[in-house]
């Protein structure tokens, strides 16, 4: 399933 | 945060360093594309829009905004300061070739049709591209000086960590975010032919001239 992503990345 | 993470970053702040010291120590910018430069500094503001909003640790924060420095004083430095040695005549990629299809890929294919998340993937998206108008400029004039490739360099082995920091991620967190991947592989394939002339020339101390 889709979710909308963790950004902790540059 | 495992090693190749923290690699990639340093790589790509090294290479963004590598570019700024020449430009100021030569006060020139031939042979560096204005327009790819442009280009990142749209992938950091979209990209960036959630030290805002969203506090993830400090590390992130000043990264961010070490980043997003470095892009804008690097675009004053081709366009304000140096642009006298600015060589527009071979820095002729057209970005509309660029912009639009990105624009239009990442309303159809994103993880929410939100603003933040359009703007969120855009960026990813758009720096999996952003190099191509300096790759252009170089296959035109046929040669890059040896500094130029560094920063090349360093700029695709950032690339190059990430994917090994997303395999790491995907083993031990069972975390992977399938935009950014399928973006970074795409990415990282437009460095392979420019890494194959660095080892081969660039590292045996020839200048990067193309036949």
């Amino acid at each position: 399933k889709r979710k909308v992503s963790v950004k902790d990345e540059l | 945060m495992n090693v190749f993470r923290i690699l990639g970053d340093v790589s790509h702040l090294l290479a963004m360093v590598i570019l700024l010291v020449k430009i100021w120590r030569s006060k020139s910018c031939a042979g560096i594309s204005g327009k790819s430069q442009i280009l990142f500094a749209l992938v950091f503001t979209s990209r960036y829009l959630d030290l805002l909003t969203n506090f993830i640790s400090i590390y992130n924060t000043v990264m961010k905004v070490v980043f997003l420095l470095c892009a804008y004083v690097t675009v004053y430095l081709i366009y304000g300061k140096f642009r006298k040695t600015f060589d527009s005549e071979n820095d002729s990629f057209r970005l509309e070739f660029l912009l639009v299809p990105v624009i239009g890929l990442s309303f159809l294919e994103n993880y929410s049709f939100t603003p933040t998340e359009i703007l969120w993937t855009f960026s990813i998206y758009l720096e999996s591209v952003a190099i191509l108008p300096q790759l252009f400029m170089i296959s035109k004039t046929g040669e890059a000086e040896t500094i130029t490739t560094h920063y090349l360099f360093f700029l695709g082995l950032y690339r190059a960590l990430y994917l090994a920091n997303w395999i790491w991620r995907y083993h031990t967190e069972n975390f992977y975010d399938q935009i950014a991947v399928v973006s970074g592989v795409v990415q990282t394939i437009f460095y392979c032919d420019f890494f194959y002339l660095y080892i081969t020339k660039v590292l045996k101390g020839k200048k990067l001239s193309l036949p």
